[in-house]
């Protein structure tokens, strides 16, 4: 630094140009990661497919033309209150499979499952062409038993599967109650009648494999009010 | 508020451009390519305290002269952010996940004299 150049602010020596940049791009990545509630930038394990990410996006798009809040989910734009919102979209990743039924489960991180609440959840699958007529489909959300090591039913919808093409399911609830959790991951369970085919596409690359979008915000900051 | 020029000595915003691909973030990163942070610099004295950047009014500038006579406690004041702007950043979270979210004031949009 040039002799005695200080900020007049602080008092603090100017730094050399070289140095001053260096602070200030650390200072930039201190910041991000802060509030992304973040402790080191994440090193991504495999990033999903093009085609599932293209066609997701496509999809939420979609949805979202003529989407209406779910009953009993705060809507998805309530006053923000300016605090923070995300929205997660979460490829399903396979589980155990027999030859009627697949489990596929969906992760959340830590981080912002700890630190916001969910507004909106919604599980995206598509069916591969069905046979003749309708396919029975059973879909069952599951979470991990707290006291025991089997998984319990949170929730089971029945579903005739006409043709193919996308439904979506709403698994608000479920997710929210997930993100109280140590391990914040949804597990779906989709059974079908012995000797029908599964109904979802069976590889990982496929670009209709199964997705969560999930809406969250900021938890308000927990006000403590002394009297 | 003043954008900084070469010799700018009074308070003003600096530009100042993250690049992710330069901190090596472009692979967790989705959008955008990197972010304009800015920062504020330079001298608060104290006639131009509380006076947002320096495009102060008439009024002001006599006000201003009015308190650098009565200079009672004569200190600088700070160079602060006066206008700040939220950073959408779509990135991989460390399952894979696709995040998008806004953050809030993290762009510097004008600066001024505390």
């Amino acid at each position: 630094a040039a002799k005695d150049t200080r900020c007049p602010a602080c008092g603090v020596a100017a730094l050399a140009p070289g140095m001053q940049r260096d602070v200030l791009l650390a200072l930039a990545k201190q910041s991000i990661l802060a509030k992304l509630h973040l402790p080191a930038r994440p090193n991504i394990p495999q990033p999903p497919s093009r085609g599932a990410l293209l066609t997701a996006l496509r999809r939420m798009r979609a949805q979202r033309s003529d989407t209406t809040a779910f009953p009993g989910m705060l809507p998805a734009r309530s006053a923000g209150m300016g605090l923070q919102e995300y929205e997660i979209l979460s490829f399903a990743e396979s589980g155990s499979s027999t030859s009627h039924s697949v489990h596929l489960h969906f992760r959340f991180s830590q981080e912002v499952a700890g630190s916001t609440e969910i507004l909106q959840a919604t599980l995206y699958l598509f069916w591969a062409a069905p046979g003749p007529g309708a396919q029975p489909v059973t879909v069952r959300l599951l979470q991990p038993n707290p006291t025991g090591p089997n998984m319990t039913v949170t929730s089971e919808t029945r579903l005739e599967v006409q043709r193919s093409g996308w439904t979506t399911l709403d698994v608000g609830p479920a997710v929210q109650s997930l993100f109280g959790q140590e391990i914040p991951r949804l597990t779906v369970e989709l059974e079908v009648p012995e000797g029908w085919e599964s109904p979802v596409p069976s590889d990982h690359s496929d670009s209709h494999w199964p997705f969560v979008v999930a809406q969250a915000r900021a938890r308000t900051p927990h006000r403590v009010h002394r009297r | 508020g003043i954008d900084c020029g070469r010799d700018s000595r009074m308070c003003c915003r600096q530009e100042f451009f993250v690049d992710f691909k330069e901190i090596g973030w472009e692979d967790w990163i989705i959008q955008p390519e990197g972010y304009h942070m800015n920062y504020c610099a330079g001298l608060c004295p104290l006639y131009m305290a509380g006076v947002p950047g320096l495009a102060a009014s008439f009024h002001t500038a006599v006000l201003n002269r009015i308190k650098a006579a009565s200079a009672a406690a004569a200190v600088d004041s700070c160079c602060v952010p006066t206008q700040r702007r939220p950073l959408s950043l779509l990135y991989y979270d460390r399952d894979s996940n696709i995040v998008k979210t806004d953050i809030p004031d993290m762009i510097v949009d004008s600066c001024g004299c505390t």
